[in-house]
C-alpha cells in the first residue's frame, strides 16, 4: 500500500 | 534520502527540542499549549504502531523514537511536572481535542487506501498531524504575547513542513510511482496554516521588533 512505500518517510 | 527530507526532518528535530529544552531548563511551559502537545503525542503513537515491526533503517528507527520520546516527556512536564505545571495557561488553552480527532477519524475511516486497523491508523494520524497545530496558534493569538522560543518551535514546525513539501516534489520527479494524494493534499493543508503566522514572523525579524500576533 502507499503508506508502506512512505513509511521511509517520518 | 535527499537534502530536503533531510533538512525537514532536522528542523522537526529542533523544534521538538527547542520546546523541550526550554520547558526543562526554564521550568515553565508558558504560551504552550498542552492541547496540541497532547495531538503530537497521539500522532506519533497511531503513526508509528509497527516501529518494532516494519524496520526501515537505523535513522528512522532512531528518529521515531525520539518523536515518541520528545512528545510524550512534554506532555509528562505540561501535566505532572510539579513546576512547569503551574506555568501552564489552562484558561487560555480551551480548543477542544474532540472538535479536531473526530472529524479525523471519520475522514480516515472513509478516505484511505486501505480498510486495515494499521492503515486506518496511519491515515488518521496524517490527518490529524496536519491540524494538530491549530490550538497552539489560536492560544498565541489570544495570548499575542509570544516568547522568543515558542516563537522558533512555531516557526521550525513550519520550515518542516515545507521542507517535506520540496521533498515531495524532488521525489516525484526522481521515483517512479511516487503519488501519495493523502499525504500530500494534508501535507499542503498542514503548510498553508503556517502561512499567516510566518506572515508575521518575517515582519517581526526584518523590522527587529518583538513578535506580536494581530488580536
Amino acid at each position: 500500500s502507499s503508506s508502506d512505500d512512505s513509511k521511509d518517510e517520518l | 534520502m535527499n537534502i530536503f527530507r533531510l533538512a525537514g526532518d532536522m528542523t522537526h528535530l529542533a523544534s521538538v527540542l527547542v520546546l523541550l529544552l526550554k520547558i526543562h531548563t526554564i521550568k515553565s511551559c508558558s504560551g504552550v499549549s498542552l492541547k496540541t502537545q497532547e495531538l503530537y503525542a497521539l500522532v506519533f503513537a497511531t503513526r508509528y504502531l509497527d516501529i518494532f515491526v516494519t524496520y526501515v533503517s537505523f535513522y528512522n528507527t532512531v528518529m521515531k523514537l525520539i518523536f515518541l520520546g520528545s512528545s510524550f516527556s512534554i506532555v509528562w512536564y505540561i501535566r505532572r511536572h510539579r513546576v512547569v505545571r503551574r506555568s501552564y495557561d489552562k484558561d487560555q488553552d480551551t480548543f477542544r481535542h474532540l472538535f479536531l480527532l473526530l472529524p479525523c477519524l471519520v475522514l480516515a475511516l472513509v478516505i484511505n487506501e486501505k480498510f486495515t486497523f494499521k492503515e486506518v491508523m496511519w491515515t488518521f494520524s496524517i490527518y490529524l498531524e496536519a491540524v494538530a497545530i491549530l490550538p497552539q496558534l489560536v492560544l498565541l493569538q489570544r495570548t499575542r504575547n509570544i516568547d522568543n522560543l515558542t516563537g522558533q518551535y512555531v516557526f521550525l514546525l513550519g520550515a518542516y513542513r515545507a521542507l517535506y513539501i520540496l521533498n515531495w516534489i524532488y521525489r516525484y520527479f526522481t521515483e517512479e510511482h511516487y503519488v501519495h494524494w493523502i499525504t500530500w493534499i494534508a501535507g499542503i493543508i498542514q503548510t498553508l496554516l503556517y502561512a499567516d503566522f510566518f506572515y508575521y514572523y518575517f515582519q517581526s525579524w526584518k523590522n527587529s521588533v518583538k513578535l506580536e500576533l494581530p488580536a
